[in-house]
């Protein structure tokens, strides 16, 4: 089973 | 500010493409053009948008101006617009409202138009430079046909690309199914060609919800790139003559 993830995972806040 | 663009339909095919992804965004204006970011509700997926200053004629700006737009009050409006009319841009300094002018090629008839603006409070990712493993360009009708397709049978689709070809999986409760493309070269069309660069082999699953969303986009441009990274947002992009709009969209990744 895949969970969806989000960006905040990936892309950084500034 | 004011930014003229001999063709309203741009900016109305661009609208089209995000509103039903985000409701409320700023346009940034500066030197380099009007630009947005903005991610949907969700957080799982992020539009950014360029339309370059050289796409408009003139392109004024006395300083720069973050417009607060509500992108379904900007639809009614660029609705009043015909696609071939001339649409000019234009707002003050530190602006309660944005101005919208169409005219007819013919010169003879003005239509003038302004929305409210809001001030919103928006947080822009910083997106990292990636060097993707695998990036697949192939006509945008043909992605959008595929991402329709496979949302009958399930809500996911897994995306492949290796040496052989991308191929676009899903199963769901009624079944299963998949469309592989090979790379091929059309030389009279170059834009129904499907290129593949590939440094390493790519297995990604992605929401097709998002994905069919974002094929609202295919009106700008007749080719799509996709690029991916294991275990990294799929960006999703349409180049146009001067701009782009580009898609991210988070994976959906194994516990």
């Amino acid at each position: 089973v895949k969970s969806q993830t989000t960006l905040g995972r990936f892309f950084s806040l500034p | 500010l004011e930014a003229r663009l001999e063709q309203a339909g741009v900016l109305k095919k661009v609208v089209d493409a995000i509103k039903d992804l985000v409701q409320d965004c700023n346009f940034d204006c500066n030197d380099s053009g009007i630009a947005l970011q903005a991610m949907d509700n969700s957080h799982v997926a992020l539009v950014s948008m360029l339309l370059k200053s050289e796409g408009f004629s003139p392109y004024r700006l006395d300083r720069n101006v973050a417009l607060g737009v509500n992108l379904t009050s900007l639809t009614k409006v660029l609705r009043c617009a015909q696609n071939e009319d001339i649409l000019t841009l234009k707002a003050e300094d530190a602006p309660d409202t944005l101005s919208l002018v169409f005219e007819n090629a013919e010169n003879d008839r003005i239509s003038e138009y302004e929305i409210k603006l809001m001030d919103i409070d928006q947080e822009h990712l910083g997106i990292p430079e990636t060097e993707y493993a695998a990036a697949i360009s192939m006509p945008s009708a043909e992605f959008q046909r595929i991402c329709r397709d496979l949302n009958q049978l399930s809500e996911s689709v897994a995306i492949e690309a290796s040496k052989e070809g991308v191929k676009f999986s899903c199963s769901g409760d009624i079944g299963s199914g998949s469309v592989t493309l090979r790379q091929h070269n059309n030389v009279d069309r170059p834009e129904l060609s499907t290129k593949i660069e590939l440094t390493e082999p790519v297995a990604l699953t992605f929401s097709l919800k998002y994905l069919v969303n974002f094929c609202k986009a295919s009106a700008l441009s007749s080719v799509v790139t996709l690029s991916l990274s294991n275990e990294v947002p799929l960006l999703v992009e349409y180049a146009m003559g001067s701009g782009f709009v580009r898609f991210y969209l988070a994976p959906k990744i194994g516990e």
